[in-house]
């Protein structure tokens, strides 16, 4: 798969390009987070585009961007759950 | 929306057109 880079996604429109990205980050979230790949993915395509792609090149960057939204992720899913059984 | 967002986040999935936050509370 050749790398996705920043001219390459210049020239998607600019739903296509968040696409892009979720196709790239989603295989590596997934091998650490199987059952909550989808939503970190969807999470972190919130991110700026520019960011996403040093991320994609920076596995380390990556990885840590993933624990955090883990992080908010199980806060926000405790918040609701709080919010169930008031 | 019922000002939740218990949806939220959206959900990616290969090989399905991503739509941000539209995938969420239609």
């Amino acid at each position: 798969q050749e790398p996705l880079t920043a001219s390459l996604l210049a020239g998607a429109p600019p739903q296509e390009q968040k696409q892009m990205l979720g196709e790239r980050i989603y295989p590596v979230i997934h091998e650490m987070h199987p059952t909550l790949a989808g939503k970190i993915t969807g999470m972190l395509l919130e991110i700026d585009n520019s960011e996403l792609l040093h991320m994609l090149e920076s596995p380390e960057s990556l990885h840590s961007k993933v624990e955090e939204a883990v992080a908010v992720l199980q806060a926000h899913q405790a918040k609701e759950n709080a919010q169930k059984s008031a | 929306s019922n000002g939740s967002n218990i949806n939220w986040p959206p959900e990616f999935h290969p090989g399905v057109p991503w739509k941000g936050l539209q995938n969420i509370d239609p």
